[in-house]
């Protein structure tokens, strides 16, 4: 089972559309995949049909609570995929675990304890760099780290691979990452510019499918499903797919 | 002296980019303006050159001691823009005014009792709906809302009127709110179909200005200087100078 974290505190950087997308094109691949939503938004949840509001028991009560991972999952209706859901209430879990020893630990023991065999489970993070961001790193073996075409987004990264460095050294556990272009329309020479600065940060690691701009991305959030069941034929289909074909092929070589 | 909040929850919709231009474009026609980053990413700093790492004492301390606003304004080089300087220990105000009576209302405390007369105080806001975006709400006469043609943009608005509603029924403080569509590229339905929303769900107080999707931008934050300073007579400029004209014209019905 692979746990793979979407992680930038830059906020509207395609974290949500990664993570959706990515459980979706998974799941057309025959894998099975569970996508824990860790944004007290909840934006992966509603980009899947499950809304925020109707949830009573989610990641809440699985990251302050006795409650299992299984105890909260979902199947999200037009697609064979699970999700773990989220609320508002998940800004609290800050302040609940405060105190709390070992509190950057939680996912992890959660995902161990399933029963459940998942291939792949997929965590989608907040814009920010707490508690919900160190629980998603600490229990993923890889970091995919999608950054759009923007000045502020590059800036951040730099501080993000900081704190990732500061935090497997703290912990021993050592997170693969890996970065995302996404949002990029390749015809301006500020794109390639980014494109390049982000390379050199990453030291190659970055995937070599760049996720296009593309409308229909939007359109498939609005109507509660993956890309890959609105328009497979799309710019946005074709670019997670192969995505999702890269993260396969790092089974081979992990 | 108008105070202007520029508030979203949602990531990555143009908050900083607003706040940022807003003030060049208003600065431009003689107005002497006051830019408040209350964004624990310091991202309107970066964005105007000041480096959120250099500061040592800014909006934290003016939020959570009795330090005053003129005490930590810097001057924007290459502008006659003041600002009020944001880093990434902001991010523990939430902490620290947790227990603290009136909370919401430090900004606006120091607001007025500032000295220095400005004819516009713009404030930068993070994307959460936490203590430091409910200073903004309560210090603002008007709140600009940016919303990019995204799903989750729009989803977040309804929870955010309604919030707002919520805060100035409770504190008696009525704050006019105004949207503002963000990288809007008119060609596509759905941008048609988001847009219409925004006009319903804010019955009118929609800015007639769309800022479309300029690439200059972003070139200009990674110049740290606003729009009406790198590119005077690019769509993007053009754009934020015709909000600019717009939010002038309002000072004369308010
Ligand atoms: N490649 C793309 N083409 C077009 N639109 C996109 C693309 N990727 C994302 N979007 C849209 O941009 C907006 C921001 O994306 P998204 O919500 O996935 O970012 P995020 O990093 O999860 O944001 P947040 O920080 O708020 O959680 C959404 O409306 C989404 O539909
Ligand atoms: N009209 C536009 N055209 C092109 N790029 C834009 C436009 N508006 C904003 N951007 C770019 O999109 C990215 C997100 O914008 P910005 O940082 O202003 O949003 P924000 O709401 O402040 O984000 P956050 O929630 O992280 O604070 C930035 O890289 C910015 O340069
Ligand atoms: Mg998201
Ligand atoms: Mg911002």
């Amino acid at each position: 089972m692979r746990v793979i974290s979407v992680i930038n505190q830059k906020g509207g950087c395609g974290k949500t559309t990664t993570a959706i997308n990515l459980c979706g094109c998974l799941s057309q691949l025959n894998r099975r995949v569970l996508l824990v939503d860790l944004d007290p938004q909840g934006h992966a949840s509603l980009g899947l049909n499950l809304n925020p509001e109707d949830v009573r028991c989610g990641m809440t009560e699985v990251m302050t609570q006795s409650t299992g991972l299984e105890e909260v999952i979902r199947v999200a209706d037009g697609t064979n995929l699970d999700v773990a859901p989220a609320n508002i209430t998940l800004s609290t879990v800050e302040q609940l675990l405060a105190d709390a020893a070992g509190k950057e630990g939680r996912l992890l023991n959660k995902i161990e304890g399933m029963q459940r065999n998942y291939d792949y489970v997929i965590i989608d993070s907040p814009p920010s760099l707490g508690i919900l961001t160190f629980n998603a790193l600490r229990a993923s073996d890889l970091s995919i780290v999608p950054i759009d075409m923007g000045f502020f987004s590059l800036h951040g990264v730099t501080k993000l691979i900081e704190i990732i460095d500061l935090v497997s050294r703290h912990t021993g556990h050592k997170v693969q990452l890996r970065a995302l272009a996404t949002m990029v329309s390749l015809r301006t020479r500020f794109t390639r510019e980014v494109l390049e600065e982000i390379r050199q940060h990453f030291e190659g690691n970055v995937f070599r499918t760049l996720i296009r701009n593309n409308v229909r991305l939007r359109e498939a959030t609005s109507h509660g499903v993956p890309i890959s069941h609105y328009d497979r034929r799309s710019a946005g289909a074709n670019d997670y797919r192969a995505v999702a074909e890269e993260v396969l092929a790092m089974e081979v070589s992990a």
